[in-house]
């Protein structure tokens, strides 16, 4: 799940 | 979100902007590459198939959208409206593509979180962001006249990946899930590929001269 988080910055 | 993401966002808007003022205002395209800028629309593309799958928030959004439509827009410029294209350094900007491409590609298959479509295309857009500006540093070390606003725009861009630099560093501190290796490594490649012109951006600020890079 850890690789979900920066999915977030552009 | 903390303060330094949103630097580097605004910084990297503020990097298209200029690029977008220059181009329009000036009605030249001089000393900008458009193999860099092709390069950054197929690493948006790559990135935000998400949009299509996943909402994160308004905010990002509707930058993912400004940076689609602005990339496209300075490419469509550049090669085909009538006056700018004319100024297009052609003959100057002749890195080639498939140098960058195909490594990156290579790698993403490689080295990914998970072997998915989507994954790879997005690990695929992290190494190729990395290297992207490479073909722009090439045209102005070949350039012997930097303008100020394409001097600003190679600037604001590497700071924006600075800046993200130091995002990284505050969200490992404060959020317990964050280990993003392979972004982390490539941030850091992108930062130092930059290195060599801050070097010489500054010295030419603070001497008051012309920007230019040693060939």
């Amino acid at each position: 799940d850890d690789d979900r988080v920066s999915k977030d910055e552009l | 979100m903390n303060v330094f993401r949103l630097a580097g966002d605004m910084t990297h808007l503020l990097s298209i902007i200029v690029l977008l003022l220059k181009i329009n205002a000036t009605r030249s395209c001089r000393g900008i590459s458009l193999k860099t800028q092709e390069l950054y629309a197929v690493v948006f593309v790559c990135r935000y198939l998400d949009l299509f799958t996943n909402f994160i928030s308004l905010y990002n959004t509707v930058m993912k959208i400004i940076f689609l439509v602005s990339t496209f827009t300075i490419i469509y410029w550049m090669r085909f409206h009538k006056v700018i294209r004319v100024t297009y350094d052609r003959e100057q900007d002749t890195f080639r593509y498939q140098f960058l491409v195909l490594p990156c590609l290579v790698l993403a298959l490689l080295l990914n979180n998970e072997f998915t479509a989507m994954e790879v295309l997005w690990t695929f857009s992290i190494y190729l962001e990395a290297v992207a500006i490479l073909p722009q540093l090439v045209l102005l070390q070949r350039t012997n006249n930097i303008d100020n606003l394409t001097g600003n725009y190679v600037f604001l861009l590497g700071s924006y990946r600075a800046l993200y630099i130091l995002n990284w560093v505050y969200r490992f501190m404060t959020e317990k899930h964050y280990r993003q290796y392979l972004v982390w490594i490539s941030g850091i490649v992108q930062t130092i590929i930059y290195i060599d012109f801050f070097y010489y951006y500054i010295k030419s600020w603070r001497n008051n001269e012309k920007l230019s890079l040693p060939a």
